[in-house]
């Protein structure tokens, strides 16, 4: 279960603060998967006292403030997205924290579907955690998306690539397909890449200018012994 | 690929200064009897003591909404958003424990309700929010929780400092490896505020959350 609370001495409005939150969430934590399972119990919520603001100030509001409303709604995000990724990088067993990065969709929901698909993908996580180029997978994987849109994946506009983290001593991205084609496979580069705890997926559609970023881990044994003895 | 260690992560969990929290809150934890292991934090509340403060919040997606998910949102409704408590347990998630798991997260709002106006001298209505983790299916020892938030277990540890924080989120915390709490300033309408989270989970992480109202998965 994910659970979350986010308290600031900023003063914002409840309808505000709801409008704030929600994007946030939307960007933060419904962006994050460990093995694909929704709780019953998932949460977040947020304060703000206004304990910053002087005795008469007004709260921000986003019809009233809009500039404030967007500055407080952007720093919110930013933070519930460190927040988020480190329960990713807690996740039950992990090894691993990969972003994916879906780019060149038709709207941000179809991108977001496509990084939900591939980090969920129960093969494709544990390739990472074997530290195997797998592409195929992360391939197979947006091609049985269905995007909310309704647009079809063409197969031979997408490409994907591994990007080291940023501590990586080559940021080089390896490129593993283009347009459809296969690239010459390079396993000892791949190998350097993947071996390191951070690493990104990155995935282009070519069907239009709507990026989304995603968080996993891999799945490992640990994982399985973890949760096969939770209840006791 | 023989199995190999999960790395310790103990390193992502750091001291932040007691400057670098928002004002205006107090916290407080405590081992309530919830979590076998005695000792073990499984109990939290936040309390703000502003007396105009707003709340907000995104709720799971999924049909089987826990006991504490429903009276969150039920709280958020009727108080139209003039929210400044939160209560947390840990060990026990109160989902699909029918009535009783209702009137079980009722009372630990209540519980926290009364703790927050004799803190704070204050009246009102149901201000408070509630968070359960843990198993499914089990019922809460409620009166372990409801005698901890009134009795010296939550009052005794009630401050605002990095430890009283740290309390907090190892409260939440079910199979979590290390506490996750972040603090952060930044400047809006030219005046330095504060901000600072908590959150936990590890495993059955997928959430899709939304605002309250609306539909279901």
């Amino acid at each position: 279960t994910l659970l979350g609370v986010i308290a600031t001495d900023a003063g914002v409005t409840p309808r505000s603060l709801q409008s704030a939150l929600t994007y946030a969430v939307d960007r933060s934590f419904n962006s994050i998967s460990v093995d694909g399972d929704m709780s019953t119990n998932d949460t977040v919520i947020a304060f703000a006292n206004g304990a910053a603001f002087g005795d008469n100030e007004p709260e921000i509001d986003e019809e009233t403030h809009p500039e404030e409303y967007l500055q407080f709604r952007d720093e919110l995000t930013s933070f519930a997205t460190e927040l988020a990724s480190l329960v990713v990088r807690d996740g039950e067993g992990a090894t691993k924290f990969v972003t994916v990065t879906v780019e060149g969709a038709p709207t941000y929901e179809d991108a977001h579907k496509v990084a939900s698909t591939i980090s969920t993908s129960a093969l494709v996580k544990c390739a990472l955690y074997g530290e195997d180029a797998n592409w195929g997978r992360i391939l197979c994987a947006v091609g049985y998306t269905s995007l909310p849109s309704g647009t079809p994946i063409d197969p031979t506009r997408v490409s994907v690539s591994f990007v080291p983290d940023q501590g990586s001593p080559n940021r080089s991205p390896l490129q593993l397909l283009t347009n459809g084609e296969p690239e010459p496979a390079d396993e000892e580069r791949a190998s350097e890449i993947l071996e390191r705890e951070d690493l990104e997926i990155r995935v282009q559609l070519g069907l239009g200018k709507e990026s989304a970023n995603y968080y996993t881990c891999d799945f490992s044994h640990e994982y399985v012994t973890i949760n096969g003895d939770y209840r006791s | 690929n023989m199995p190999r260690p999960t790395p310790s992560k103990t390193h992502l969990h750091q001291p932040i200064p007691d400057s670098h929290f928002p004002q205006g809150y107090i916290v407080s934890s405590t081992h309530a009897g919830v979590k076998k292991k005695a000792g073990v934090l499984d109990l939290g509340i936040l309390l703000s003591t502003t007396p105009q403060t707003s709340g907000a919040a995104c709720f799971t997606r999924n049909a089987f909404k826990a006991a504490p998910v429903q009276v969150s949102a039920e709280v958020l409704k009727s108080s139209e958003g003039r929210v400044r408590s939160l209560v947390v347990n840990s060990g026990c998630a109160n989902a699909v424990t029918g009535s009783k798991g209702l009137k079980d997260a009722w009372a630990m709002a209540a519980s926290t309700d009364a703790l927050g106006r004799e803190l704070t001298q204050s009246g009102g209505g149901y201000e408070t929010l509630v968070m359960s983790t843990g198993v499914i299916g089990q019922h809460l020892p409620i009166e372990k929780i409801t005698n901890a938030i009134s009795g010296e277990g939550i009052k005794s540890n009630l401050g605002l400092s990095f430890g009283h924080w740290e309390g907090l989120a190892r409260a939440f915390m079910t199979t979590d490896t290390f506490p996750k709490l972040r603090a952060r300033k930044f400047s809006v309408r030219g005046k330095e505020v504060k901000i600072t989270g908590i959150d936990k989970g590890a495993g059955m992480i997928h959430p899709n959350m939304g605002p309250p109202g609306l539909p279901h998965a």
